[in-house]
């Protein structure tokens, strides 16, 4: 789940668009 | 008055901070029911973590962001996104929300198990921000220059950053300048808000810890 990461992985995961699917 | 480039800078970075917050249904959430200190804790997790992505898309679309350096980016955006929060959340209290509401939300932070010594300068700056009665632009601008801070740490490239800073600083200018000729301050008073905004980033490391701690 998105709270066990720290904030450069969501981030990182945001940008590449990932949250977004 | 506002070049007509200016102008479509200042449409195009509004409506995508319109179009990009926390989902409602989360928002919703904040205002419902008892929470345990717990679960307090978690729903303000998520909030932050929907931020950060709300805050990503947001910064996607601020024109020349995805030009820069890959790293740069990540950069900036672990460097503001704090202070972006800070800001987002201001405003959230300033609004005019239904009778009752802030309340309960100063109340569900206030028993978030954050200590006491964090939220006093919290909730103070919020009171800094409303007095300035911003509008829905100058909030969309100030995020976006915040965000453009070339002197984060491990920004590389810090020429290309100033680079996309100047123009949406310029912008903030004569829109104050415009919207409140009344106080020749204002775009003063709101760049010294970006001063507070640095001193709770960074107590904020601090402040989660002892979060956690509690």
């Amino acid at each position: 789940p998105a709270s066990n990461l720290g904030l450069e992985d969501i981030i990182r995961k945001a940008l590449m668009g990932n949250f977004e699917d | 008055e506002l070049s007509p480039g200016q102008l479509a800078l200042l449409k195009h970075i509004v409506d995508s901070y319109d179009k990009h917050r926390i989902p409602q249904d989360m928002t919703k959430r904040l205002l419902q029911d008892q929470y345990s200190t717990e679960e307090n804790f978690l729903l303000l997790t998520e909030m932050a973590t929907s931020h950060v992505q709300v805050l990503v898309e947001f910064t996607k679309n601020i024109p020349g962001f995805q030009a820069l350096d890959h790293e740069d980016q990540i950069a900036l955006l672990k460097g503001s996104a704090v202070e972006a929060m800070f800001l987002r959340s201001a405003q959230m209290f300033t609004r005019k929300l239904p009778h009752g509401h802030p309340d309960v939300l100063e109340e569900r932070i206030r028993k978030s198990g954050i200590s006491e010594e964090f939220i006093t300068p919290m909730f103070n700056f919020y009171k800094s921000i409303g007095e300035l009665q911003m509008v829905q632009e100058e909030h969309a601008l100030l995020t976006a220059i915040a965000i453009l801070s070339p002197d984060r740490p491990y920004v590389k490239d810090q020429e290309a950053v100033e680079h996309l800073q100047e123009p949406v600083l310029e912008i903030l200018d004569k829109f104050c300048k415009l919207h409140h000729p009344e106080d020749p301050q204002h775009f003063a008073r709101l760049l010294g808000r970006l001063t507070e905004l640095r001193t709770l980033n960074h107590h904020h490391s601090e402040m989660l810890l002892s979060w956690r701690v509690n």
